[in-house]
């Protein structure tokens, strides 16, 4: 068990327990600023928990971050803890992070898919997908990506249940994808949704069901740009920017083209530092890189959303 | 737990259209198990793709009797593995 924050490891690979007793010593050192939701359970029955960074107010427009949707990409979830840390620390100490939290909060679910990623710590470390069954087949699993209601069981996602892209049976088929849904629908003002993926280097806008350009586009590239820009400042580590459809591949059900499409206009898929000749087995060496470098990115499309209100 | 020993991640750069239409056709092919960590879909962009062990010397001879040029990235995933579990264990300690 880690017992505080401040012995924790940011810079290894932890097992899912060991990430949500985390959060429940990170909370309690941050009661001020950090609360705890549950938003649902897994297929397997875990537990979902959102991390809230608030400073008061009542559905304050909010930014939402998620990772590890595909368990396999492991540094995700390794950033997602690191930048919690990161924003309640610098809370009070950085003052353009004090004044976006002193208007919108932040909502972050570290670890999108808690079943799939027991699998890669226990069974199977390439796991991507959830682990709900599929009737008719020995194959488990959708793809959380190509579960979303955009353009959902069009091109780039698969009907066939043991591929990796397999889309599932209907949009929202899969509880840990509904969870988000719902929370995000109930809440209603979320005026920025980000997905942390990670391989191979991108930082993306919607669409990805569709290659026809997004009606913000201009505005989600020259924002994703200058991202980019900071996050390359730190190490050099290039980035490629573009619409999913353009720059990775046309898929269909993808979550930040539910967002968009549900009207948060800053919606970005980012894909981390994960590539080379590690593929998704990235020495945890370069979990804190990662994250410092991310967290450069983040910030700014953070800060941009705090000064174009809409 | 799953072993991926002899396992490998290839890389190909796409060189024209034919070769990209050759590798969806690989992504199609079930049978094989193939586990696409970057799609075909553009002549811009690799492919990588997890072979497992016993299929890899068909999808070597697949390749190469289109004359599709490839490399491989991760020569045997398992020992990646390894290394990761004995870090993760140090960590732990």
């Amino acid at each position: 068990r880690e017992h505080s924050t401040r012995s924790f490891n940011f810079g290894a690979y932890h097992r899912l327990e060991t990430i949500y007793s985390w959060m429940d010593t990170f909370v309690a050192q941050h009661s001020n600023l950090v609360t705890k939701l549950d938003i649902g359970r897994s297929y397997e029955n875990r537990p979902m928990y959102v991390l809230k960074f608030s400073t008061g107010g009542t559905k304050r427009p909010a930014i939402w971050i998620d990772l590890g949707i595909h368990s396999r990409e492991w540094v995700s979830q390794a950033t997602g803890v690191w930048t919690a840390n990161k924003i309640a620390t610098d809370y009070g100490t950085d003052a353009s992070l004090t004044s976006l939290l002193n208007t919108m909060d932040i909502y972050m679910l570290i670890v999108a898919n808690p079943d799939g990623y027991v699998v890669t710590h226990t069974n199977n470390r390439m796991w991507r997908k959830t682990r709900s069954k599929n009737s008719g087949y020995a194959c488990l699993g959708v793809d959380p990506n190509r579960n979303w209601n955009a353009g959902f069981g069009g091109p780039g996602a698969s009907s066939y249940p043991c591929s990796e892209s397999y889309h599932g049976p209907s949009a929202h088929s899969e509880i840990e994808v509904k969870n988000m849904v719902n929370l995000i629908q109930s809440h209603g003002n979320f005026k920025s949704f980000i997905s942390v993926h990670s391989y191979s280097q991108l930082l993306m806008y919607p669409y990805g069901y569709t290659c026809r350009g997004a009606p913000h586009q201009a505005e989600l590239d020259s924002v994703a740009k200058a991202a980019v820009q900071k996050l390359s400042s730190l190490y050099g580590t290039s980035y490629k920017v573009g619409s999913i459809c353009n720059i990775i591949y046309q898929a269909s059900g993808g979550s930040i083209d539910w967002s968009y499409d549900a009207g948060i206009k800053y919606s970005f898929a980012f894909e981390l530092r994960d590539t080379g000749r590690y593929g998704f087995i990235l020495p945890a060496d370069q979990i804190i890189p990662t994250a410092s470098e991310t967290w450069l990115a983040l910030k700014h499309i953070m800060e941009y959303v705090r000064d174009h209100p809409y | 737990e799953k072993s991926f020993t002899g396992d490998q991640v290839v890389r190909v750069d796409v060189q024209s259209e034919e070769q990209l239409k050759l590798l969806q056709v690989l992504e199609s092919e079930e049978k094989w198990n193939l586990d696409f960590w970057l799609h075909p879909v553009s002549t811009e962009l690799p492919v990588d793709v997890l072979v497992p062990h016993t299929h890899l010397a068909a999808v070597k001879e697949y390749l190469q009797a289109h004359n599709i040029p490839f490399t491989v990235m991760i020569d045997n995933l398992q020992e990646l593995l390894d290394q990761e579990k004995a870090e993760m264990k140090e960590n732990h300690l």
